[in-house]
């Protein structure tokens, strides 16, 4: 027993929720000369852009009238529609079925005269909830229009909302209209970059491409598939495949439209792998900007010193999604005991899970969350128990006390990589009465 | 399908590398 290794704890600072949102400075912008957080650095190798959390008192989307727990609600809701989505986005892939193969059928194009495409057909239905919970500001078009766009790295296809609308959803700041750009441009229905969408058409009459995306959250887009400009105030880049949305479901935080960050072809990094970023890109993500703020950095500066590496694995059936091999997972410093098929993707021998910036909480295979419950449960028998809330079901009521002790979880990863989580990463507030819950989730949930 | 979702990754900088195909963590990174 001398020899047994020491559990290992760490300190959890307990703050609950506020009862309402404190006014937060905007933090001074660290990254130099730039304005609002942009600037380019070794000659056009580094991009580095802002994000902000569309739930922060800085987001221009906050809505000021909801309290920290109702947002909190919120956000949970949108992560089980978007959970929901990507499990079965995934299951269907692994049989080769595409999400949008199940859409095509349902929707009928025609051209209007005038060259403006229109779709009609029975829209899809389910839940309409926002894609994302991190946008970025950027010009479209020249002269550069200002937009928001959501950030999500699952999703490969970058578009926004342009007029004229056959249905558009509200969105902060005029819709885009590409009558008053001059770089844009439309692509012919026979060109390689609207052979590569997954789901497209043509417009007879015009001869250009269609696009469509289903996010299969009840989420879609369709529209003209251009090339159009981008600006990130500093840097400007043309000729950058894109939708313009005409007819466009969900509610994408106000936003302009979607910035696809994903794996496939025709995402942002890799457009930019073709032209001169070395298709490398890194954000940091914070829930509210108060110590750092996040961003979104492409080229060679974003890959910090520090950094450990795991090997990014393949799906041969979606390449959307950024699997990697999760081999284990430590609480208090302890592996748990966790079948090596829990976190195996599907029946063609890949394996892995899959590293999101848009749904918040972690979804673990039960035969992998249930050890985990099991353990930090165990480890924690002086904290007093207040059962389930939303997707969580290990809750304690911290009330009254300053600091508490919680073990240490960490994720391992193949090739020796280690997420050490601080204390605020797995151990949540959700209510200003002192609740904190354990902010892992079994992926059976909602199932 | 398990997610790793962004609660849990605030405050590590998440790098993609596709050139080389492999994802990093750094912490303390925001």
């Amino acid at each position: 027993a001398r020899h047994r290794r020491q559990p290992r704890y760490q300190v959890l600072h307990v703050s609950p929720l506020p009862s309402k949102w404190q006014e937060v400075p905007r933090v001074a912008d660290s990254l130099g000369q730039s304005e609002k957080g942009v600037r380019k650095v070794d000659n056009s190798t580094t991009l580095i852009l802002r994000l902000t959390h569309r739930d922060s008192p800085l987001s221009p989307f906050a809505n000021p009238k909801a309290s920290p727990r109702e947002l909190l609600k919120n956000r949970l809701a949108r992560d089980e529609a978007r959970a929901s989505a990507i499990s079965v986005r995934t299951k269907l892939a692994a049989r080769g079925i595409r999400a949008n193969d199940l859409v095509v059928e349902s929707v009928n194009y025609t051209a209007r005269e005038q060259g403006v495409v229109d779709f009609a057909g029975p829209l899809m239905s389910g839940l309409k909830q926002g894609s994302g919970e991190y946008f970025i500001e950027l010009g479209v078009g020249s002269p550069p229009r200002q937009t928001y766009m959501v950030i999500d790295t699952g999703s490969d296809i970058i578009w926004l909302q342009c007029t004229p609308c056959v249905d558009c959803y509200t969105q902060s700041g005029p819709i885009f209209d590409p009558a008053l750009s001059s770089s844009y441009e439309s692509l012919a229905c026979t060109s390689p970059l609207c052979s590569m969408l997954e789901l497209h058409s043509c417009a007879a009459q015009t001869n250009s491409c269609l696009y469509q995306v289903a996010y299969g959250d009840g989420s879609f887009t369709q529209g003209d598939f251009v090339l159009e400009a981008l600006s990130f105030r500093g840097a400007t880049m043309g000729g950058i495949a894109m939708g313009c949305g005409h007819d466009n479901e969900g509610l994408f935080a106000s936003a302009a439209g979607l910035f696809g960050l994903g794996g496939g072809p025709l995402s942002f990094p890799s457009q930019l792998g073709n032209l001169l970023l070395r298709r490398v890109f890194s954000y940091c993500l914070m829930d509210r900007d108060e110590s750092g703020f996040s961003s979104l950095m492409f080229g060679s500066a974003a890959v910090p010193m520090n950094t450990q590496f795991t090997p990014l694995l393949k799906n041969p059936n979606l390449n959307t999604y950024y699997y990697v091999s999760l081999v284990g997972i430590s609480v208090g410093g302890s592996m748990l005991s966790i079948p090596p098929q829990a976190f195996r993707m599907d029946g063609n021998g890949g394996g892995g899970v899959i590293v999101d910036s848009g749904t918040s909480v972690t979804r673990l295979a039960e035969v992998a969350y249930g050890p985990l419950r099991s353990a930090f449960r165990e480890a924690t028998p002086d904290l007093p128990f207040a059962g389930g809330f939303s997707l969580f079901d290990t809750c304690y009521n911290l009330s009254g006390q300053a600091n508490v002790r919680v073990p240490l979880v960490s994720l391992h990863f193949e090739g020796g990589a280690e997420m050490a989580l601080p204390t605020s990463n797995y151990v949540i507030p959700v209510d200003t009465e002192g609740t904190y819950c354990l902010a892992f989730a079994s992926a059976e949930i909602g199932a | 399908v398990s997610i790793i979702g962004n609660i849990q990754q605030q405050g590590f900088r998440i790098v993609f590398d596709g050139v080389s195909s492999r994802l990093g963590f750094a912490a303390n990174q925001c």
